[in-house]
């Protein structure tokens, strides 16, 4: 499962 | 902060610098798809819905604000602009958005991280950018004349997302728990799309002769 906090890309 | 990742997002930054240099320029946007570049606008719109609610960082938010606000200046730009509206090739870009966002919406229904209204907008912005820029390959094939300043356009915004999937391989080997499917095989269609436009942008380059695609 993808850690959803971690959207820090563009 | 790898390198891979910052050279990327450099690399579409220059791509919009070059699209905008030549708008401000030469006051043209021939050969460019207003279609894709609505698609951009519609991209970023749902991908930074976060922009108010989850600071990331001072760079992060300003890089948001860029693409968000070059994106729809561009879009203004060809539709509105006195001069820079009279070279839109409208008749030969002629790519429906509906064909493209209405699967890309669909599958983001279908297959997302979470189910939040925020979540299948962040995934339908992923699947609607790797397709996006359909419109501008096919007016690309059907514009005989490609300048230079629209072929560097094209291939900068190609190679940012073949330099995102090294930034992808770097941050899997070097972090841990860091896995995104979604931007990951998006990303990969969206590089693949780009195949047949590098190997004829690099050979022009190679050959130094005028970029041409096959009819």
């Amino acid at each position: 499962v993808a850690n959803i906090s971690s959207k820090d890309e563009l | 902060m790898n390198i891979f990742r910052l050279t990327a997002d450099m690399t579409h930054l220059m791509s919009v610098i070059v699209l905008l240099l030549k708008i401000h320029t030469i006051k043209s946007c021939a050969g460019i798809s207003l279609k894709t570049q609505e698609l951009y606008a519609i991209v970023f719109t749902c991908r930074y819905l976060d922009i108010f609610t989850d600071f990331i960082s001072f760079y992060n938010t300003i890089m948001k604000v860029i693409f968000l606000w070059t994106s729809f200046s561009i879009v203004w730009y060809m539709r509105y602009h006195k001069i820079v509206r009279r070279s839109y090739d409208k008749d030969q870009d002629t790519f429906r958005h509906v064909f493209l966002m209405l699967p890309c919406l669909v599958l983001a229904l279908l297959i997302n991280e979470r189910f939040t209204f925020k979540e299948v907008m962040w995934t339908f912005s992923f699947y609607l950018e790797a397709v996006a820029i359909l419109p501008q390959l096919v007016l690309l094939q059907r514009t005989r004349n490609i300048d230079n300043l629209t072929g560097q356009y094209i291939f900068l915004l190609g190679a940012y997302r073949a330099l995102y999937i090294l930034n992808w391989i770097y941050r899997y080997v070097t972090e841990p728990n860091y896995v995104h499917w979604i931007p990951w095989m998006s990303g990969l269609v969206q590089t693949l799309l780009y195949g047949d436009f590098f190997y004829y942008y690099f050979l022009s380059w190679k050959n130094n002769v005028k970029l041409q695609l096959p009819a």
